[in-house]
């Protein structure tokens, strides 16, 4: 790693940020979100905090412009420069600035969450289905006040569930306006405009007036970017105009048509021809939360690391799986020390193999009354082991009460009487010596208190100390049997959901073979949820279906009410 | 049957399409990320060599001195604006 000269670094701790502008790409509060994060890998390894504040100078003011945006040092439109930092220090150092001339996203392409509607904000599902139609982009059909709306799952005819898309017609952001809607017609400047502009400003943002008169009024607000702004161009911020003339053809998507390139790219009019108005149609774009993060390390002192791997590397690439690299640790902790986390400690003796049996308090109370399983108290095996860092884990169920995260040969556990404290790791031979290290899923039935643990293709089935299995997943009539399952969910008494990529079968407990009609497909149930899902449990009485650190949580009525992190929602780590 | 489509390639106005040659890119980068200082700006294939085997060291890429590829391939490639030398 490598600091700034003069080991640069701020004389307290307890720092500032605030966000003075945000991006048309994202929401304001997933902007927030992704900032919040990015500090939060930095604070997690140094004694620093970083606190957001909205008035006022704070020592990280971040912004987002582009080309000259005040500070000597021009972006340079899309791609290339992506952002940068100034060192800690009084004034513009310390301030962390980025180009809006980039498509921010989340890394991996554009994610549109709803409002309003039905679907309680639920990201939009391209493509959807509405009257035999498929669509890969909101559309305002249907509607006769041309607000821009999707679908949240496959299928608009058969689940009816929708919200609407990012519009100016909807609301507005930053501004004087407290977010109200744009007003067309409006007048500006004693010209009359039907669309959000950008006259009248030199940084390109979109804006329009709330009121049917700026010159007399002057209440504005910014435009969002609908699902199908585009990027640069000469159009960048106007949606694509679906469907669009180019040399006589018609186009009703993107395409690469008069590209060497291959970049996909739209009319922003009806008419390319005539018009001449286009831009790049939007892509995965770059992840504002890898972006930034690596932008506040300067921001805190840190200089460019050669190390490859590391955040502090200058050149961006996206990682699904973000973990802080040893060298940014080493190099912040250089700086400002260690954090006051909890430090390791020694491993405790290893207790007796013939240790009476001392029930958990809170499992005996769920369990002894019900099954005389008087499960061994387990003993953490390594305490410095945390759950709140593993990145994804193996299974979750929950089971007396208690919620299990299974992960490498252990598992940690928690509940609300635990008041959000996690016990373990415990090692899982411990508690149930017949199970491999490595589980895909596992459940526990409602009525009789087994537990039944999936791996490959094999099950177990415990009833207090005894153990049935393995056997094979064929034995539950799951023919031919999948790979592995990915969770389970249970379904009222004696009924389990077993999941596997995009398919579910459900499992008669009792009679322990899975009913007639099954497999089915999983997304025509559960739509709006990703297929490629690692984790399915059920966790205070919600589907909670989880894609690497990401939950998206489902009620019983098959509405997805929140995309979430399994870090924060559901282990409550700090 | 698709219809046929154009299979012409065209000029987007306001494309910025960079006129430069390698060696303007090269130079203007190693400039503007602090590997071939000002006071050695003087054009001499000496001092760009130099600078690209720095760059090409501090971005781990193989140590040639040339404007290779994978060279070019990195001063594309997305990047943060703060130098990676000097202040």
């Amino acid at each position: 790693f490598l600091t700034f000269e003069g080991n640069l670094k701020w004389d307290h701790t307890d720092l500032t940020y605030r966000v003075t502008n945000y991006s048309p790409d994202l929401d304001a509060s997933v902007i927030n979100d992704a900032f919040k994060r990015a500090f939060k890998v930095w604070s997690a390894v140094t004694p620093l905090t970083f606190t957001q504040v909205y008035s006022g100078e704070a020592d990280i003011m971040i912004m987002f412009g582009s080309q000259e945006h005040g500070d000597g040092y021009p972006f340079d439109g899309k791609d290339g420069l992506l952002a940068h930092a100034f060192p800690p220090g009084q004034g513009i150092q310390g301030d962390a600035h980025f180009d809006d001339d980039e498509f921010w996203t989340l890394g991996a392409g554009l994610v549109v969450n709803t409002s309003f509607g039905n679907a309680n904000g639920a990201a939009c599902h391209f493509p959807f289905v509405f009257e035999g139609k498929s669509y890969s982009h909101c559309t305002a059909e249907g509607r006769s006040d041309g607000l821009p709306w999707c679908s949240t799952t496959p299928s608009f005819d058969q689940d009816k569930l929708y919200g609407f898309c990012p519009s100016e017609l909807l609301y507005t952001y930053g501004g004087n306006s407290d977010g109200a809607k744009c007003v067309f017609p409006f007048v500006f400047d004693g010209t009359s405009y039907n669309t959000c502009t950008t006259e009248g400003r030199s940084d390109g943002y979109r804006w329009c007036a709330t009121t049917a008169n700026f010159d007399q009024d002057k209440k504005y607000g910014f435009c969002p970017n609908r699902d199908t702004a585009v990027i640069g161009g000469n159009s960048q911020g106007e949606p694509c105009a679906f469907p669009f003339t180019f040399l006589g053809q018609t186009y009703s998507s993107c395409t690469s048509e008069g590209r060497e390139d291959g970049r996909l790219w739209c009319a922003t009019t009806s008419n390319y021809d005539v018009d001449r108005k286009w831009g790049l149609c939007p892509d995965r774009g770059y992840s504002i939360f890898l972006v930034a993060a690596h932008e506040f390390g300067h921001s805190l002192g840190l200089d460019h690391t050669s190390v490859r791997e590391a955040l502090m590397y200058p050149m961006y690439s996206y990682i699904e799986d973000f973990q802080l690299h040893q060298d940014d640790i080493e190099g912040i902790q250089f700086l400002y020390g260690r954090g006051s986390g909890p430090k390791p400690t020694p491993p405790g003796p290893v207790p007796p193999t013939q240790t009476p049996d001392v029930p958990d308090q809170t499992t005996l109370a769920t369990t002894t009354e019900d099954s005389g399983f008087q499960p061994t108290e387990p003993s953490p095996v390594d305490p410095g082991s945390d759950a709140c860092r593993v990145q994804a884990f193996d299974a979750i169920t929950e089971i007396n009460g208690m919620m299990h995260f299974f992960k490498s040969g252990k598992y940690w556990r928690t509940s609300q009487s635990l008041k959000g404290k996690i016990q373990g790791p415990f090692p899982i031979a411990e508690t149930w010596p017949a199970l491999p290290a490595t589980l895909d899923a596992a459940f526990q039935d409602l009525l009789t208190k087994k537990i039944f643990f999936f791996a490959g293709q094999r099950f177990w089935v415990y009833t207090g100390k005894s153990v049935l299995g393995p056997r094979g997943l064929e034995k539950l009539g799951l023919a031919p049997a999948p790979a592995r399952l990915t969770g389970a969910l249970q379904r009222g008494r004696g009924k389990v959901l077993l999941f596997s990529g995009e398919h579910f079968w459900r499992l008669d407990v009792k009679v322990q073979r899975v009913d007639r009609g099954y497999p089915r497909q999983t997304e025509e149930t559960f739509g709006g949820v990703p297929i490629d899902v690692h984790n399915v449990f059920l966790y205070r009485g919600k589907y909670h279906f989880c894609q690497d650190r990401f939950c998206w949580r489902m009620t019983p009525r098959y509405q997805v009410d929140r995309v979430g992190y399994l870090k924060y929602d559901v282990l409550h780590c700090p | 049957p698709l219809p046929a489509k154009p299979q012409v390639t065209i000029t987007f106005p306001g494309e910025l399409v960079s006129q430069k040659s390698n060696m303007e890119l090269a130079n203007e980068y190693l400039s503007r990320f602090g590997y071939l200082s000002e006071t050695k700006k003087s054009g001499r294939q000496e001092s760009t060599t130099k600078a690209l085997r720095a760059m090409q060291k501090k971005l781990g890429l193989e140590v040639t001195g040339e404007l290779d590829q994978a060279t070019l391939e990195a001063m594309r490639a997305p990047r943060c604006g703060v130098p990676d030398v000097g202040s």
